[in-house]
């Protein structure tokens, strides 16, 4: 089980991002 | 899930762990900065609505990743037809969080399906934490699946009677090879590849057991929901933030914790 923890290492893009795009692409 | 496979880091940036009181219950989906979508049945009204943590960009149960963000709740909107025409009918829920999401290449939106979505021809998956053998064994990874979509006559039929399966849910699930979603999955996405953008065409809702081969899972039809959806996201004021002195306080707080944590390194 994660831990309570509030953390935001994540590198920022633009709050208003197209959705249902992702980085990686299935094969 | 039953008879997926475990899903790479990235590859489903949208899902969301639902935990109570430190465990993992239900899945959900990131729909913008401040929502999530989830099952009405994950945030049944006698629960505590501050025992709930939200964990976007995750994999692993048991570890916090470099793109893990931990979200508090603000607020639980279930759908008002929620319980009312069908024990389990109307199974979705809003879920606003306290602080915005920070989106990166491991934590980004799905995009909801709009009313008139046309769901011929197209690829699903299905993902989540829950169970992956009806014996109760749970995954440490998340999991995905590649489930067909069943027509909702051949689905009522398969059920019993057209009342079990009503026009606010879709079917979906591969029978002949026992590949669909399980205990835990709720409230988690059924997503479709719609020329490389992903659009959420069901919430994980329920199902008569898992691995009945003649009963697939049954999903919260989204293009159903979409425009209560966008109503609540365009209709309802941001979470009130912590007012400056307060803030200062809690990085008083939580600064002691990390500092343990350093000094803990060091031994």
């Amino acid at each position: 089980v994660a831990h309570r923890r509030p953390l935001s290492e994540a590198r920022a893009l633009n709050p208003h991002v197209a959705c249902g795009h992702r980085y990686i692409q299935g094969k | 899930i039953v008879g997926g496979m475990d899903a790479l880091e990235g590859k489903w940036p949208w899902q969301v762990s639902v935990h109570y009181r430190g465990f993992h219950i239900c899945g959900g989906t990131i729909i913008d900065e401040y929502w999530i979508l989830s099952a009405a049945h994950c945030f049944d009204r006698d629960k505590n609505i501050e025992a709930f943590d939200i964990y976007v960009g995750l994999v692993d149960l048991r570890f916090v990743g470099n793109h893990t963000q931990w979200f508090e709740v603000n607020k639980v909107i279930l759908h008002p037809t929620y319980e009312v025409y069908h024990p389990v009918g109307g199974d979705i829920a809003l879920v606003q969080l306290k602080s915005r999401i920070v989106f990166s290449d491991s934590v980004l939106p799905v995009c909801i399906a709009p009313p008139d979505v046309n769901l011929h021809n197209v690829t699903c998956w299905s993902t989540g934490w829950g169970l992956i053998s009806p014996q109760g064994r749970v995954p440490e990874k998340l999991q995905e699946v590649r489930v067909p979509l069943i027509s909702l006559p051949l689905c009522q039929l398969l059920y019993g009677h057209p009342s079990h399966v009503m026009s606010d849910m879709l079917c979906a699930g591969d029978i002949w090879n026992v590949r669909t979603v399980c205990e835990g999955d709720s409230g988690g996405p059924l997503v479709c590849d719609f020329n490389h953008t992903w659009l959420q065409v069901g919430v994980v809702s329920w199902g008569r057991g898992c691995t009945y081969p003649m009963y697939p899972a049954v999903y919260a039809r989204v293009s159903y929901f979409s425009k209560w959806i966008q109503y609540y996201r365009e209709h309802t004021p941001l979470p009130s933030q912590p007012l400056p002195a307060l803030s200062l306080m809690v990085g008083a707080t939580v600064s002691v914790p990390v500092t343990m944590l350093a000094v803990l390194s060091m031994l």
